[in-house]
């Protein structure tokens, strides 16, 4: 049965899209078919995997518009195991394009509800707001997951960016579960980063993984040589976190 | 005659409610009048002087949706020359309820045109996307400043961006300039940081301020003492950066 996770926060630059890329490449790694799903209009994903968001089609813009258009449709192969559905730039018109259409929250869900028994995992990057293309991705998954950088800033939006999931679970989809938080960004020699990650488990408890994802330049530099860390850099502490997230993930979250 | 500024950029996490907020103190440091508007339904800079976005009212919500609320009826002073025009988290309707609305995109313009005399400054935060509310913004303003984080995936994004801003500039505001960007969350030890300064000189060149802001934790910590970083650790590198950019800005701009 194929798990669908998306990758959601309405503040921006707390590891999204680095999530979603090196998450993705590290279930693959352990022998899982995984299809990443780029939602987000500035298509990093579609970027970091060498394509030109600009000269794509089709896309998942095309996947929300046109009704003949299916996922596998526009699945790409990226590498061993891990394929890519990737973004236009296009994709940014959505919220404007189907203002006024009856089943604009389900159209995602009905198109990746049937295609299912091809992949083992799909996971979804979305933009830094909770509008129309984020509650596609929210109503069409199984589970989300949280990245929160540890920093205040990113801390104080927690509970908002909850609030409004469980409005969306309650209106549209009750089975969607909370996989879980994912600290990242983290530096352990900043007192106020250990901080926010006590706080983070103080408030939500068991709600937050295990694994804590480092800050490690290999991240920043990762998408520029348009590999995910655990190619680029095997042995860096980024791709021991980001195989660890893994793990935590494929045996069913956070125990 | 008050210079009305956006700090703008889609991509998410770079600085922007960091630099309102900082550049805002550092420029009322100086002796000028400064006006700091939250146009982020995440209402950070709101939170960061602390009120509660939930229950205030009226906010810049009010502003662009209520004909009879005006600028003067929102703004609240926060320290010795510095004020704030709230936002509330109401802002996020704005889109949906304004996709109908003929002068949707000049709403803010006319509303700030009037007051310019009281203040010498105005900043305005902004969401990381560039819908209704980021537009309002540009159109209402006389000069553009872009944080631009040390990083790969930041950097790629900014042709999209100038893009976007100069289909405002043609359509809506020929009057709009940009003052510069900024980059931000530099690490002087790391060469993909400098790399990626290099880069932005070399393409954008005169356009690129001199001043680069560091990262530097006590800009982490200090939305959570509620105080910008000239006031929370006055000799810090953010604190000298900040001065240092508040001098560029207001020596009218790049040399
Ligand atoms: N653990 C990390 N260590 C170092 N750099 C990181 C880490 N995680 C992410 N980055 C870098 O930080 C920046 C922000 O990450 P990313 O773009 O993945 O966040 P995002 O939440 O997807 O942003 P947006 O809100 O714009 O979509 C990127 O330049 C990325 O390369
Ligand atoms: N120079 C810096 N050094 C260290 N931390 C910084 C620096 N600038 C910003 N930060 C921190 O990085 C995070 C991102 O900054 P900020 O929230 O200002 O970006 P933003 O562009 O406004 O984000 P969003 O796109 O979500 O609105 C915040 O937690 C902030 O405290
Ligand atoms: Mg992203
Ligand atoms: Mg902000």
């Amino acid at each position: 049965m194929t798990r669908i996770i998306t990758v959601a926060n309405q503040k921006g630059g707390v590891g999204k899209t680095t999530t979603v890329a090196n998450l993705g490449a590290a279930i693959a790694e352990r022998g899982h078919r995984v299809l990443l799903l780029d939602f987000d209009p500035q298509a990093a994903l579609t970027a970091w995997a060498g394509l030109d968001p600009y000269h794509l089609s089709p896309t998942t813009y095309s996947l929300l518009m046109k009704d003949s258009v299916e996922l596998k449709d526009i699945i790409r192969p990226m590498n061993n195991l891990l394929y890519l559905a990737p973004a236009g730039v296009d994709l940014a018109a959505v919220e404007y394009n189907l203002t006024s259409t009856k089943d604009r929250n389900f159209r995602l869900r009905k198109k990746i509800s049937g295609d299912r028994y091809q992949v083992d995992f799909i996971l979804i990057d979305t933009p830094p707001n909770l509008g129309l293309i984020t509650t596609n991705a929210l109503v069409a998954s199984d589970e989300l997951l949280i990245p929160v950088q540890c920093h205040y800033l990113a801390m104080r939006g927690v509970r908002a960016l909850l609030e409004t999931v469980w409005l969306i679970h309650d209106r549209f989809h009750q089975q969607l579960k909370l996989l879980g938080l994912l600290p990242t960004l983290f530096q352990p020699e900043s007192e106020h980063s250990r901080e926010v990650v006590r706080e983070l488990r103080s408030v939500f408890s068991k709600r937050v993984f295990n694994t804590v994802i480092h800050e490690d330049e290999a991240l920043a530099k990762a998408p520029a040589v348009r590999k995910p860390v655990i190619e680029y850099m095997p042995n860096s502490q980024a791709a021991k976190d980001y195989r660890q997230l893994a793990e935590e993930v494929c045996s069913g979250g956070i125990q």
